[in-house]
């Protein structure tokens, strides 16, 4: 089983289309292995990436340098995880 | 004795569990009720669809399905709710009841059943299917950049390790196959509602071209009352309009497929996200979400109903 121990969403805000083009080769850079979950659209409008815990900080860097403004949506996505299959446990047991 | 009433909507299931209480509710609801098989997944697991009937042969029909995007668990979860829901509404709500009495309802709960049964055991991330790509070390196809509307345009992705890889040529997922061969086999199909999460969407054709679709005007005044109806149930706000328009370029998706394929009420939606947990929303969601959605999808099929063409 694969797990996302440390992994982070970002809610990312591109304010214009150069910053929109320059989140759409992120996920071009295989070695970043970030996963789009709401890909960027039109300016102002967010988009959710799921960055895995060793490209956290380039990723952020990145951001950063480019003045594009994110927040951080899941802050350990594993955490998340291991809550729902709990629930899941939980109702099952019921 | 299991009946469709120890079943927790309120809880997320895994594929085993589904399936097996898809027999309960036709068990329950013989006259209603009844479970087709429209094919088989990659990896050999059952296409079921549930089909909702009061009789009549080859009656209009309108088609939905959930979970084609397999991590997209709420949409699995408000797929069963849905089908709960038009099994005990029908003879007790007059919309239902009308809907039923003049027209067919199939609901396909689990689109992507390998990517299902895989977010389960291996990779809760899972969206695409589990086809093997040859030549490449990367699984799977989008489902949802598969169908032949546009498809290998640039609103999706050649590259086998992207989760919007259209697949190496339309409808090469056995998935997505199953629901063309079914659509038009039937040839009656008169709406096909799509359910993904997240964004709060309701969305029409086109994705993959600028060019309003003939129908705009029809269809963005039934998104408009639909998403005005869903949020008169708890204050969800959802966006509408044309894929293009709403979300971006979006090449080989199922409603355009079916929109050019004369489905004239092709939707799909983006069900509720609450900002803070993507598509990984708690199961204390499940019933909320499938309650607003259920008031959307009621407006849809009244005025497909309403209108025939």
């Amino acid at each position: 089983e694969q797990l996302f121990v440390g992994d982070q969403v970002l809610r990312i805000t591109a304010s214009n289309e150069e910053q929109i083009a320059l989140l759409r080769a992120l996920d071009e850079q295989t070695e970043l292995q970030v996963d789009f979950w709401r890909h960027p659209g039109s300016p102002g409008h967010p988009a959710d990436l799921r960055v895995p815990f060793p490209s956290l900080q380039a990723v952020k860097t990145l951001l950063e340098s480019k003045g594009i403004s994110y927040s951080i949506m899941i802050e350990d996505l594993q955490k998340l995880l291991d809550e729902e299959k709990k629930a899941m446990a939980k109702s099952r047991r019921t | 004795e299991r009946s469709t009433s120890t079943f927790d909507f309120a809880s997320y299931h895994t594929i085993d569990e589904i399936y097996s209480w898809m027999d309960t509710l036709v068990a329950d609801h013989p006259d209603l009720v009844s479970k087709l098989q429209i094919g088989q997944s990659y990896e050999n697991r059952s296409l079921y669809v549930l089909k909702f009937s009061t009789g009549g042969s080859n009656r209009s029909a309108i088609w939905l399905d959930t979970g084609i995007h397999s991590r997209e668990w709420i949409t699995q979860a408000t797929g069963a709710w849905t089908a709960n829901k038009i099994a005990e509404e029908y003879g007790q709500d007059p919309s239902v009841t009308a809907i039923l009495d003049g027209m067919d309802i199939f609901l396909e709960i689990i689109a992507n059943p390998d990517g299902f049964a895989y977010t389960h055991s291996s990779n809760r991330m899972w969206r695409k299917t589990r086809s093997i790509n040859a030549g490449s070390h990367c699984v799977g196809v989008d489902p949802n950049r598969n169908w032949d509307a546009g498809f290998g345009g640039s609103g999706s992705s050649s590259n086998p390790c992207s989760e919007t890889y259209r697949g190496p040529y339309a409808h090469s997922e056995r998935e997505v196959k199953a629901i063309v061969d079914f659509i038009l086999g039937h040839g009656n199909v008169k709406s096909v509602i799509s359910i993904h999460s997240y964004s709060q969407m309701l969305l029409y054709p086109y994705g993959y071209k600028t060019a309003p679709a003939p129908d705009h005007q029809e269809l963005n005044e039934v998104a408009k009352k639909a998403v005005s109806d869903l949020a008169a149930v708890y204050g969800t706000k959802y966006t509408y309009g044309s894929i293009v328009d709403t979300i971006y370029l979006a090449d080989g998706t199922t409603i355009d497929w079916t929109y050019d394929n004369g489905v004239k009420y092709s939707f799909t939606f983006e069900l509720r996200d609450t900002g803070c947990y993507g598509f990984i929303l708690p199961s204390t969601q499940i019933i909320p979400t499938a309650t607003e959605t259920w008031a959307a999808l009621l407006d849809i099929m009244v005025h497909v109903l309403e209108h025939p063409y």
